[in-house]
């Protein structure tokens, strides 16, 4: 799931603003 | 021992509530205060017939767009919710891929006009007939419907921001690998809530007239996807190179 959602994924990991 | 029910204090509910109504100001695409400054200007109509001649294909890309913005905020407004970034990646993927779409149709109801039925889009408020060139007009009817229908609740900010943490938190989603801590999240969610409307005086009703929406919520966003596929198989070019890679990666 998270191959396939590599945006989502990395939005996830970016620390919160 | 495979009981979800949490045992929690008042004082740990009053918390949850705080954070989460914290994240959700913090998180919202438009501040109470622009919302407040707002002129709640309508579309003319000649801008109303410029957003009806655009070919299906533009109109479709430019609200691919604005939903793929709205749900950048819900994931902002996920990963501050108490215990989302304890779940597994799995489930915070299968959480946000099932329920972001959801809570931007439940912050709908801030940016709505009931008197008017018209929502802000773009700049101006705009009523179901500039959305006439998606060519799903029985979807666009159905989602003003809903918004009209949860903005008649009058929800205060902490009471929407506990019902949207309690609509991604849904532990019913396929594909969850640990669905009993996503269960203990969403009923804390819920006793939060259930608290907060209760220290707000909202009558007894409410809470099982938010339980109706939910099922709400999953047909829109069902029906969201299907009009999805019938629009790519007729421009799948479009969508492959013009739509915004998030919105792919959610609803393709």
């Amino acid at each position: 799931l998270k191959e396939k959602h590599k945006i989502l994924h990395q939005l996830l990991q970016n620390s919160t603003s | 021992d495979g009981d979800a029910s949490p045992t929690v204090s008042m004082a740990e509910l009053d918390h949850l509530s705080q954070i989460i109504s914290k994240s959700h100001l913090e998180t919202c695409q438009y501040l109470k205060e622009e919302l407040q400054q707002m002129s709640w200007q309508s579309f003319l109509q000649d801008e109303v017939e410029s957003y009806q001649s655009k070919p299906r294909e533009v109109m479709w890309q430019l609200c691919a767009l604005k939903i793929t913005e709205a749900i950048q905020y819900v994931v902002e407004f996920a990963k501050r919710i108490d215990g989302f970034m304890d779940l597994c990646q799995n489930d915070q993927i299968v959480l946000l891929k099932a329920g972001s779409l959801e809570v931007v149709f439940v912050r709908m109801c801030r940016v709505f006009d009931s008197q008017n039925n018209a929502v802000y889009f773009d700049g101006k408020f705009a009523g179901p007939d500039v959305f006439k060139a998606l060519g799903c007009d029985d979807l666009i009817t159905s989602v003003f419907d809903f918004a009209k229908s949860l903005s008649s609740l009058h929800l205060s900010e902490d009471e929407l921001a506990l019902f949207s943490a309690f609509i991604l938190l849904s532990a019913d989603r396929s594909w969850l690998q640990e669905k009993l801590q996503v269960e203990k999240l969403q009923q804390k969610t819920q006793l939060a809530l259930q608290h907060v409307l209760q220290k707000n005086q909202r009558e007894d009703g409410v809470m099982n007239k938010l339980r109706c929406k939910v099922s709400a919520l999953r047909s829109l966003c069902s029906r969201h996807t299907e009009k999805l596929s019938a629009f790519r198989a007729i421009y799948p070019d479009i969508v492959r190179s013009h739509f915004p890679p998030l919105y792919k990666e959610l609803f393709g």
